[in-house]
């Protein structure tokens, strides 16, 4: 039994379709670069978060072998508990052979019954799968599938029009350089960063800033007059504009996205993203940002 | 050898727990930290 721990913070709302079996059964999963697994619910599952998802049934699949090996992945909201298995995953137009990945037998608690998605694919580094399951990335290089080690990521403020690009960059997405910045951590893509301006000093001087620290209401009509939020980054500045950083929710109000974690620790999540397209480089462990 | 995926941005699982009025009762029932899924994010204590 191998334990990947993993959270997540109420905001996943970006994913895509892969399927998995032959003849293929369709899911959609989240594109996690803080986790290494692949996992979807099964049929074997009577918990309601399965039952409300997509549910792979290995009996209708000729591709699919069990290994007898269990998994279970605790998350801060909850936990899955599954079975691994191995079968044929393409992804887009890569098709992936004897992939394994967990079946769900198990989603306690309420975070999965509300989710648009029925599965996790991880895209960090290996050391954070689960012990002897290589991750999908990994394997679609194995199997010589992609140009190079990389895969990069744009994500639109718009329903439709996000990109995860498996094995290049393409340059419509951006413009302006690269920055590659050295990946110091090989497992969940941590980069170091040297400081945020406006977030460490505020605005005031004086105490935590509030609108980094938590989520908070700011008056929408104000919005264009708050500052930028600048990330610094191996000495490179990443300004985020109040537009980018705040929204319009339900009943009208706007609110920032920032939110509070524990420790030193920003996680570059959406929002940054949005304006900075990333490329994940596994063949130089860096990360490259470009303005979207 | 470079392959698209796209992908579709969802509702907000905090705006659909808003509007069915569960929010304030997940909160309640999950605390939840999300730097708590970076245990190696520092392994020399350097931040």
């Amino acid at each position: 039994v191998a334990t990947e721990p993993l959270l997540n913070a109420l905001d996943v709302e970006y994913y895509g379709t892969i399927s998995i079996g032959t003849p293929p059964q369709d899911f959609s999963v989240v594109f996690d670069t803080g986790s290494s697994d692949l996992w979807v619910p099964s049929v074997s599952c009577p918990s309601l978060a399965c039952q409300t998802h997509q549910m792979f049934d290995p009996s209708q699949s000729s591709t699919y072998k069990s290994t007898g090996l269990s998994l279970s992945i605790h998350y801060g909201t909850g936990e899955m508990e599954g079975t691994v298995g191995s079968d044929t995953v393409t992804v887009a137009s890569l098709v992936d052979t004897n992939q394994l990945f967990g079946l769900s037998t198990a989603e306690p608690g309420q975070f999965f019954v509300h989710v648009q998605f029925d599965g996790i694919l991880g895209l960090g580094y290996p050391n954070l799968a689960a012990d002897g399951i290589t991750p999908v990335f990994d394997n679609l290089v194995n199997q010589s599938l992609l140009q190079e080690n990389l895969f990069s990521v744009y994500l639109s403020r718009e329903a439709a029009g996000s990109m995860v690009i498996f094995g290049g960059i393409d340059e419509s997405y951006f413009t302006g350089p690269i920055n590659w910045i050295p990946v110091s951590y090989q497992g969940y893509w941590q980069i170091s960063m040297d400081r945020d301006y406006f977030c460490s000093t505020g605005v005031t001087g004086a105490g935590s800033p509030p609108l980094c620290s938590l989520q908070h209401s700011v008056n929408c009509s104000s919005i264009p007059a708050m500052p930028d939020v600048i990330f610094v980054i191996d000495g490179v500045q990443y300004p985020v504009s109040a537009l980018a950083y705040t929204e319009q929710v339900s009943g009208g109000s706007c609110m920032s996205s920032f939110q509070d974690t524990s420790g030193d620790l920003w996680i570059l999540g959406d929002v940054f993203i949005r304006v900075y397209y990333s490329i994940f480089d596994r063949a130089n462990n860096r990360v490259g940002l470009a303005k979207a | 050898g470079v392959t698209r995926l796209p992908l579709e941005r969802g509702k907000k699982l905090r705006e659909v727990l808003r509007e069915k009025d569960l929010l304030q009762q997940f909160f309640q029932q999950h605390h939840y930290d999300i730097g708590a899924k970076f245990p190696h994010a520092f392994p020399n204590g350097t931040g």
